[in-house]
């Protein structure tokens, strides 16, 4: 499942002749290089080759006939590890709601319209709530996104999002809707104002998950951004976007590492069937090239 | 002669990390690195602002024939439509008069969200409907452009990831479009790269460059606390200028780009 470069690097450890510890810490080296060109934090990806180390190194490696292909498997299930089981939406309330946030542009309009598509699928009633009162137009790209999908969206307009929040829980109590999905402002994590605004909304609308959308193509501040977050407001999962081009995204690995929150859908495209669930093994070769 | 072979493996190391975190990348980091064991320790910073600074210089031929048209492109959310927005109020304080462009027919609500920053920017703006070929629309802009006597032609065009032919062929088409009208348009073509972005950057700017032959490129969301370091590896391959700063969602939050400034906070 690993192709090209990585098992290059990994090819190479056996290849100037026996494998001695020092041998296979030279490797890894380089491993920890192709992680850092795929975008995984340099931190992260220094403990993760500590990780790949403690265990590469070790006699049953050393000894065995094909010891780069043990290390080749372990590397590549240290990432499966590392990355997480896929756990599903945490939908045991009614309503359940879900709150995106996340950094400017980085998809949650769109992927709030496509996790309603997928709800519905799953046989739920979904109702979408535009708390974005900052962007110009936000409003109207949700209202029509949603509308020409068939999915009920709060049109009420107003110019505070908590207050806008509260308002669209009254009114989707009242509608018997199981599922509601809002969608938030893009904020900065160093932004105090607008970290207080989230955490309002989410005081006054009591998530069962708030999922972190996270650009599959974010680099070195992944960490930084999903750290804030999470410590700020308190996220349940992450979506990363964006993952149809050819990002190799390494983010995931920074974010999930950072957080510890499972990883829960992939955006692959623009239009609404392009939501993924979250599949470790892919992702994971994906990191590793 | 001794003095020259002295390193300090510690600094060298502290120095590569600043660069690596900052999304320099591995090969350009690996460059610089190289550059400062030609030199003695204590002149290491020195010598990297000098490297850093020399990258950055780009020249930049900024005389056209009016309309000056500029067309916007970048891959999804990266800040495309804002920045026409601050650009167009920034023009127009330089008292030009500016005209914006409504070619991402496809996004929804691009067209209303544009219509706002050309308010705000107190410009007048050419739109078709959603759907529309924003090929025609190209062409209807410049038309108004040119009978209104506008100094400045700003086009937004819809996101799209360097990956989808179709859709970079479509871009292509808006080009030639343009270039058929009159053979120096469009006079600018800018990549707006987003600064959170990683190494992928690099990917986005060779495709569109390949596709369209850019001009220049616009850097956004400089105010968060990624460092935009990928322009780097960008510059020095592509040797694009940098000419925009993208420092927030308010209108004034551009500035053009000034070298210094950015490797004070790269090295920071
Ligand atoms: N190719 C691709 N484009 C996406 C994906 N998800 C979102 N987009 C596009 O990315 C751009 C930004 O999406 P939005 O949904 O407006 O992002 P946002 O987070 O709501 O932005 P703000 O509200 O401004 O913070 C749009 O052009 C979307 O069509 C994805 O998975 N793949
Ligand atoms: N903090 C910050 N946000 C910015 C900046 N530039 C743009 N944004 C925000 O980023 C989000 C996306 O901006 P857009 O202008 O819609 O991006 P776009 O490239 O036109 O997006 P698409 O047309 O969907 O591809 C919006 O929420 C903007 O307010 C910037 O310099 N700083
Ligand atoms: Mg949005
Ligand atoms: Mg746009």
């Amino acid at each position: 499942q690993i192709s090209g470069r990585l098992q290059k690097i990994i090819r190479n450890f056996g290849k100037k002749g026996r494998l001695t510890p020092e041998r296979v810490r030279e490797g890894l080296k380089e491993v920890r290089r192709a992680l850092i060109e795929a975008d995984v934090n340099v931190e992260v990806a220094r403990e993760f080759i500590k990780m790949v180390e403690a265990e590469a190194i070790g006699e049953k490696v050393l000894k065995s006939f094909t010891p780069s292909e043990m290390i080749l498997k372990i590397v590549y299930e240290k990432m499966i590890e590392l990355l997480g089981r896929p756990e599903p939406l945490r939908l045991d309330k009614t309503p359940s709601v879900i709150m995106l946030v996340g950094l400017q542009g980085a998809g949650k309009t769109t992927t709030a319209v496509k996790l309603a598509g997928f709800l519905k699928k799953k046989g739920r009633n979904p109702f979408l709530i535009p708390a974005d009162v900052k962007r110009p137009a936000a409003f109207e790209q949700l209202r029509d996104l949603a509308e020409r999908n068939g999915f009920p969206v709060f049109t009420k307009r107003m110019d505070n999002a908590v207050r806008l929040s509260k308002a669209a829980l009254t009114q989707s109590v009242l509608k018997r809707y199981d599922t509601l999905i809002f969608d938030t402002a893009g904020r900065l994590h160093i932004d105090e104002e607008m970290i207080d605004e989230a955490i309002k909304i989410k005081e006054s609308v009591k998530p069962s998950e708030v999922l972190l959308v996270v650009d599959g193509m974010t680099g070195q501040d992944a960490v930084n951004i999903a750290k804030e977050f999470d410590q700020k407001i308190g996220i349940t999962g992450v979506i990363l976007t964006k993952m149809d081009g050819d990002t190799r995204g390494g983010a995931a690995m920074s974010v999930r590492k950072v957080t510890g929150k499972p990883i829960k859908f992939l955006g692959v495209g623009e239009k609404m069937d392009d939501l993924e669930e979250f599949v470790p093994e892919r992702l994971a070769s994906r990191i590793l090239g | 002669a001794s003095m020259l072979r002295r390193k300090d493996p510690a600094l060298l190391e502290e120095i590569e990390d600043i660069l690596l975190s900052g999304d320099v990348g591995i090969e350009t980091t690996e460059f610089f690195i190289e550059e400062l064991k030609k030199v003695h320790p204590d002149k290491y910073l020195e010598r990297l602002r000098e490297l850093l600074v020399e990258m950055l210089s780009v020249p930049h031929e900024s005389v056209h024939n009016p309309p000056v048209v500029y067309l916007f492109v970048g891959v999804n959310g990266v800040g495309k439509t804002t920045t026409i927005g601050k650009i167009g109020l920034y023009f127009r304080k330089k008292k030009k008069s500016v005209l914006f462009a409504a070619c991402d027919t496809f996004r929804t609500g691009a067209q209303e969200q544009l219509k706002i920053w050309a308010d705000r920017a107190g410009a007048d703006i050419v739109s078709s409907q959603y759907g529309a070929d924003p090929s025609a629309v190209a062409f209807d802009a410049f038309d108004a452009a040119v009978s209104r006597g506008v100094d400045c032609l700003l086009i937004d065009t819809a996101g799209r990831l360097h990956t989808k032919t179709g859709l970079m062929e479509e871009m292509a088409k808006i080009k030639r479009t343009l270039n058929k009208k009159r053979e120096d348009l469009p006079q600018e073509i800018l990549i707006v790269i987003d600064a959170t972005t990683g190494q992928n950057a690099i990917h986005q700017v060779e495709i569109f460059n390949e596709k369209l032959g850019l001009t220049g490129i616009v850097l956004t969301k400089m105010d968060g606390t990624a460092k935009g370091g990928v322009i780097l590896p960008i510059v020095r391959r592509f040797n694009l200028p940098v000419l925009f700063i993208g420092t927030g969602e308010a209108p004034d939050d551009i500035e053009e780009f000034n070298p210094e400034e950015f490797i004070d906070a790269l090295l920071s």
